[in-house]
């Protein structure tokens, strides 16, 4: 494998926004590009990760490798690179070690690290092609600040999600609270429009406490989607550049 | 009371 990164920034938001709920994991690597799966230790909530190919500059990997790395060690290492540094990764057949090495863009500063891998024996999930029911694009941020509000009354909100908008309620010891969104579009800046594309409408409660920790990954894109079909997991995906992305699947609340 | 679901109840083995 050798993969160069524009921005090794990019992975480090990735693993920063990951690593509260999951630590070691697989980082699997073909010649489409690479890919992480994995869930939390509770096996609510399961993290795709994919970073295509064409996300790097050049890339190459002649073999399939499963790059088993900790991702404690991975943040250590990558909290060594400068914002503006480029990352190449690089690993052998079977290796004992992936090689990160930052170069300076404009300096000939060059700084290489080796991380020790791992046997991790981790379980892989087929996740269905699904046609949600309701598709919400809306700005990351207001999204983590909707998420963290509400938190402070519930332990879980509820999502509802109509003809009339997107609302997001819960209910608490102290009280209750609701934001409703409606449809915005925003020429000047669309990263501030919310979009809400409906087929029927959806209604699911969810852990706040998991959602909160998905924003973390709110850094990486200005927009979010919220994907919901009534009784399925939840998708929560922040678009990456050439369709990469980092995805978040939550198992709702039931019982109601 | 709501209980909470289990992520591999919804996606299987690939």
């Amino acid at each position: 494998l050798e993969a160069r990164l524009e921005q090794a920034n990019l992975l480090k938001k990735v693993v920063d926004a990951i690593k509260d709920l999951v630590q070691d994991c697989n980082f699997d690597c073909n010649d489409s590009g690479i890919a992480l799966q994995a869930m939390d230790n509770s096996h609510v909530a399961l993290v795709s990760m994919m970073l295509k190919s064409e996300s790097f500059s050049p890339f190459r990997c002649d073999r399939n490798i499963a790059l088993g790395i900790n991702l404690t060690s991975l943040q250590k290492v990558l909290r060594c690179a400068n914002s503006e540094d480029i990352l190449t990764l690089k690993a052998e057949d079977a290796p004992d070690v992936v090689n990160l090495v930052f170069e300076s863009a404009d300096s000939d500063r060059l700084s290489e690290y080796d991380i020790k891998l791992m046997d991790i024996d981790q379980e892989h999930l087929g996740i269905p092609e699904t046609e949600y029911a309701a598709n919400i694009s809306m700005p990351s941020a207001e999204f983590q600040k909707i998420c963290r509000d509400l938190m402070a009354l519930s332990e879980s909100v509820a999502i509802e999600c109509t003809k009339e908008g997107v609302k997001f309620s819960c209910n608490g010891d102290i009280g209750s609270g609701s934001v409703t969104l409606r449809s915005h579009t925003n020429v000047d800046k669309p990263e501030n429009n919310v979009e809400i594309d409906l087929t029927e409408p959806v209604a699911l409660t969810f852990s706040l406490k998991y959602l909160v920790n998905f924003c973390k990954a709110s850094g990486l894109s200005g927009q979010v989607k919220l994907c919901l079909s009534n009784e399925v997991p939840l998708l929560v995906e922040y678009g990456l550049a050439s369709n990469s992305y980092l995805r978040f699947y939550l198992a709702p609340k039931i019982g109601d | 009371g709501s209980g909470q679901g289990n992520i591999k109840s919804f996606f299987g083995p690939p």
